[in-house]
C-alpha cells in the first residue's frame, strides 16, 4: 500500500508480537516444563464420570480464563482502544473465542491429539461428559490443522489480531475504522510471511481458517443454548459472569 | 449489560 511504509509494517509486527507474548497465558518454555504429561486412564475416567453440568462449568471457567488473556491482548493492539466502546465490545464478543481456538495450537500436541487442560494433556475422550462429541472433535481437528501450518509466534500474533479486528462483524458502528485497522494488520501479516519466506499458500490456508473459526463458534453457541435449556439455573448461578456476557 | 467487559477494558494494562 502506498500509505503504509515497510517501516510502519515492521513496527506493527513488533508491537503485536510483543502484545501476544505478554498475554499468551502459557510460554512455550513453561509448557515444555510440563513435559507434555498426559492424563492417566483413571483420571480420564474421573472426568468422564463427572455430571454433565459440572464438566460444563469447568470448561466455562477454563474458556473464561483464556478469554481474559485475549481481552488484554486486544487492549494492546494499536488502535483497538481508540475504537468506540461499542465496537470494542462487538469485536470481543464475536472474536475472543475465535482467538482462544487459534491460540490452542500452542498448547496442542498433534502427535497424541491432546490439548493442555486443567494441568495435563487431555484427549477428546476427556470431554465426553459435555455431551458435545461432534464439537469437541471439530475443535481438535481445527487445532491439528492450525499446528500443521507451523506458524511462528509472531505469525500467530498477527493472525490473532487479524481475527479480532474483523470488520464484517454485525453491529459495528465505525466499520470503516475497523476496516482500516484490519487491512493494516493483514498487510503486516503478508509482509511478515514474505520476510519469513513462507510459501504463497499459507495466507490462503489462513483465509480458510476464518470460516472454520466462525463455524466452531456458532456451534459452541448452539451447544450452550441446548445446555441452558436443560440447566438454566446452573448457567445463571454457576457460570462465570464474563462467559455469560459474551455468550448469553 | 457487558459490565465485566467494560470493566476489563477500562482497567489499565499492566
Amino acid at each position: 500500500s502506498p500509505t503504509t511504509s515497510m517501516a510502519e509494517l515492521d513496527h506493527l509486527v513488533q508491537v503485536i508480537s510483543k502484545s501476544h507474548l505478554e498475554t499468551c497465558q502459557y510460554l512455550r518454555e513453561e509448557l515444555q516444563q510440563m513435559s507434555w504429561q498426559n492424563f492417566l486412564q483413571d483420571e480420564v475416567e474421573s472426568y468422564q464420570s463427572k455430571p454433565r453440568e459440572v464438566m460444563w462449568q469447568l470448561c466455562a471457567v477454563k474458556i473464561t480464563e483464556a478469554i481474559q488473556y485475549v481481552v488484554e491482548f486486544a487492549k494492546r493492539i494499536d488502535g483497538f482502544m481508540d475504537l468506540c466502546q461499542n465496537d470494542q465490545i462487538v469485536l470481543l464478543k464475536a472474536g475472543s473465542l475465535e482467538v482462544v481456538f487459534v491460540r490452542m495450537c500452542r498448547v496442542f500436541d498433534s502427535q497424541n491429539n491432546t490439548v493442555y487442560f486443567d494441568g495435563k494433556f487431555a484427549g477428546p475422550e476427556v470431554f465426553k461428559a459435555l455431551g458435545c462429541d461432534d464439537l469437541i472433535t471439530s475443535v481438535f481437528d481445527f487445532a491439528k490443522s492450525m499446528c500443521s501450518l507451523h506458524l511462528s509466534e509472531d505469525e500467530l500474533a498477527l493472525f490473532s489480531a487479524f481475527i479480532l479486528l474483523s470488520a464484517d462483524r454485525t453491529w459495528l458502528q465505525e466499520k470503516l475504522q475497523v476496516e482500516k485497522l484490519q487491512q493494516k494488520t493483514q498487510l503486516a501479516l503478508q509482509h511478515l510471511l514474505q520476510k519469513n519466506q513462507r510459501e504463497d499458500g499459507v495466507l490462503n490456508k489462513l483465509r480458510f481458517k476464518v470460516s472454520a473459526l466462525r463455524s466452531l463458534c456458532s456451534r459452541h453457541t448452539e451447544k450452550l443454548s441446548a445446555f441452558r435449556a436443560v440447566y438454566p439455573d446452573i448457567v445463571r448461578t454457576h457460570f462465570p459472569p464474563l462467559y455469560k456476557e459474551l455468550f448469553g | 449489560k457487558h459490565k465485566i467487559l467494560h470493566q476489563l477494558l477500562q482497567n489499565s494494562t499492566s
